[in-house]
């Protein structure tokens, strides 16, 4: 069973999509099935994995979550159709491909015995519709849903359709069995493209840039969750909190971390992510920085969160 | 006349609030009269001013924004009255109380003859209803309309009123001879609230971190100014690109400077805003880096580009 992490913080710039990506990758470094949904029409989770542009016949995000359960056949139909898959050579890593690991063998999907009422589309039950947008990333064992500009045309469109807050849900609770871990890129706003990000997840995972607008801004972000809770996500709660870009030398870097582990007490992850320009340069290659240049600080300090954030997981 | 200038990137924490708090204050400090307009549900230009949770009776750039004539006359009325100014004890610096500048004088509002139709309110031509959400900040000649977190609701209020991109701009048009700057800030995405201010400006200054995620977005806001341009204010126009929190130590922020300077040209300012941590600082005492701390490197940074913004824009 999937956990399913939204990294959201509203405040703009603060290691959102750094501290996505470089988890989602070292959790797939240590072995764990991970997929990475872009969830920020700047699509820079997307251009951050060397995947801007790319996307599967069925569209990115933005099509995910707008079309109606009926738009969606005709979708299934187009990628079964073998030359419509991502073309291998633009895959960096065409083993990975999702469909190899994690699909149903093909054959089993049309097999109408495993169906009782035949007239039901007999891929419909068995391949969950977010397939279709998923692809393949230069990282062994992490996949992604991409985004683009055109995701920030949903934010609009979904206000007019039924069960807004839950569209994001809906598409990744079917994936729970196929990944272990689904992170999501949360864009900075308190928009409904991060209220689908909070309904759709177990847990909140927080970077904090120390100071101090961040801190005043995650008076709203607990508000906001608070009201999630308590309307479309019962069980939804914290898991953690991880200073970025931290300035040990700056007294204002030390006062908001003592004010922040003060107010979140255990909540606070112990590692510390540095200010260090690896983690910026990495996305100009596009690739996580933990594999960009793995020995660099700033990879280490995600090693080293990833590794903490597995031990609360897998504490019994 | 005023010139109105947009502070724009969607991508978040490149500087935006930084910038437009510290050219507000330093054009008010060499004597120009200045409205900074907090459009960011997040308020940190608001709290950044020392003002976080003031406004007047009317309320913030939320009820600005989505009330309807007819609403503000009851607004209008209502802060007309004497006791519901703001407190003078709670404004820094009560004598930079724009209406003792900026408005005309209080008998000549209602007196009728100015008006041929007596039974239209008085008060509706003389008095620009945006005066009646302008507070005082501790800068002489530097007022603010603040915002706060209700600002988001706005984003999806607007989607169905009537003109819902040009709310901003019919509010600050009338206020363009109280003012000789009126500066937007925006939140980190190109959603209702940013078109707004695109729509509302004259000219738009975008705040450039020097990273490749920030280099990314402007291909996006030069595209949605261009759509602006078209449809909806055909002169807007590039103020100009601000190169911040620049670490010139690193290849990247060369490269990436290198890169901004090709594609916009002179529009690039010589000045560049260095990485300073007293302009992190400042607004934890709700002040802007230039009064704060006027020697440091970051509000020296600011004074200079400041000038270099008024020398284009006295420039015949
Ligand atoms: N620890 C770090 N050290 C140095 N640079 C970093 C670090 N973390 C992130 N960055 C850089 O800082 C910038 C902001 O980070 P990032 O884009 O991940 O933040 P974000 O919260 O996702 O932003 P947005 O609000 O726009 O989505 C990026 O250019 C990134 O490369
Ligand atoms: N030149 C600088 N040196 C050091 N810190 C800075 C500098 N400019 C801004 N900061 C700090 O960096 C953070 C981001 O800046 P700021 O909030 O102004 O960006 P923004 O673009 O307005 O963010 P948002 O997208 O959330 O609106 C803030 O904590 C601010 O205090
Ligand atoms: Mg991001
Ligand atoms: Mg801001």
């Amino acid at each position: 069973m999937a956990k399913i992490i939204a990294v959201t913080n509203q405040k703009g710039g603060v290691g959102k999509t750094t501290t996505a990506i470089n988890l989602a990758a070292a959790l797939a470094i240590a072995g764990r099935t991970v997929l990475l949904v872009d969830c920020d029409p700047q699509g820079n989770a997307t251009s951050g994995l060397g995947q801007k542009g790319e996307h599967r016949d069925a569209g990115t995000l933005y099509e995910a979550l707008t079309q109606t359960d009926t738009d969606d056949h005709r979708a299934a139909d187009d990628t079964d159709n073998a030359d419509s898959q991502p073309n291998a050579d633009s895959q960096p890593n065409a083993h990975s491909q999702p469909n190899a690991h994690s699909q149903p063998n093909a054959d089993s999907q049309f097999s109408a015995e495993l169906k009782p009422n035949a007239d039901s589309r007999p891929d419909e039950q068995v391949e969950p519709r977010a397939n279709h947008y998923i692809l393949p990333t230069s990282v062994e064992r992490l996949s992604l849903i991409p985004a683009n500009r055109e995701l920030a045309g949903a934010e609009i469109e979904l206000i007019s359709l039924p069960d807004r807050e839950r569209r994001l849900q809906r598409l990744l609770e079917p994936l729970r069995n196929q990944f272990e871990f689904i992170i999501i890129d949360s864009p900075p706003s308190l928009g409904l493209l991060t209220l689908n990000a909070l309904v759709a997840a177990d847990r909140v995972l927080i970077p904090l840039h120390c100071e101090y607008f961040a801190l005043e801004g995650l008076a709203d972000l607990v508000g906001t969750m608070r009201r999630v809770r308590a309307s479309l996500n019962p069980t939804l709660d914290i898991e953690g909190v991880l200073l970025t870009m931290n300035d040990e030398r700056t007294n204002l870097g030390q006062q908001v971390a003592r004010d922040v582990r003060e107010f979140f007490k255990e909540k606070v992850y112990q590692t510390v992510i540095p200010r260090n320009v690896r983690l910026a340069e990495a996305p100009s290659h596009g690739l996580p920085a933990v594999t960009y240049d793995a020995k660099s600080r700033g990879a280490e300090a995600y090693f080293s969160f990833a590794a903490e954030l597995l031990a609360n997981h897998d504490r019994p």
